[in-house]
């Protein structure tokens, strides 16, 4: 079903932030993809803090998932 | 898209973000 497939597809895209696999993305994984994404550094930080709901400076999957199922724009529970 | 300009939207920053990654998974 499309909500798993785009839960499936947001952990793939999550590894990608998370190359150490921590099961969290923190602001120097992101400012890492600096170089790799056409974003700028200050781009990249306005991204981590529009995905970071809670705003505890750790990015889960759960709130990478709900990110990219509203950049859908489609409603995810992972 | 305005993406990727200065004072772009959040939204806009958003998808550029996610469509980048999705590019880059799948791309060569």
């Amino acid at each position: 079903d499309m909500k798993r497939i785009i839960a499936e597809k947001a952990r793939e895209l999550f590894i990608c932030c998370d190359k150490e696999e921590k099961g969290f993305v923190c602001r120097r994984d992101m400012q890492r993809l600096d170089g790799e994404l056409p974003l700028t550094p200050e781009q990249l930080e306005e991204v981590f803090d529009s995905l970071d709901d809670d705003g505890n400076g750790f990015l889960t999957l759960e709130e990478f998932t709900e990110g990219f199922g509203g950049f859908l724009g489609l409603n995810v529970d992972p | 898209m305005d993406a990727g300009k200065p004072g772009a939207t959040n939204e806009g920053v958003l998808a550029n973000f996610f469509n980048s990654l999705l590019s880059k998974k799948s791309g060569p």
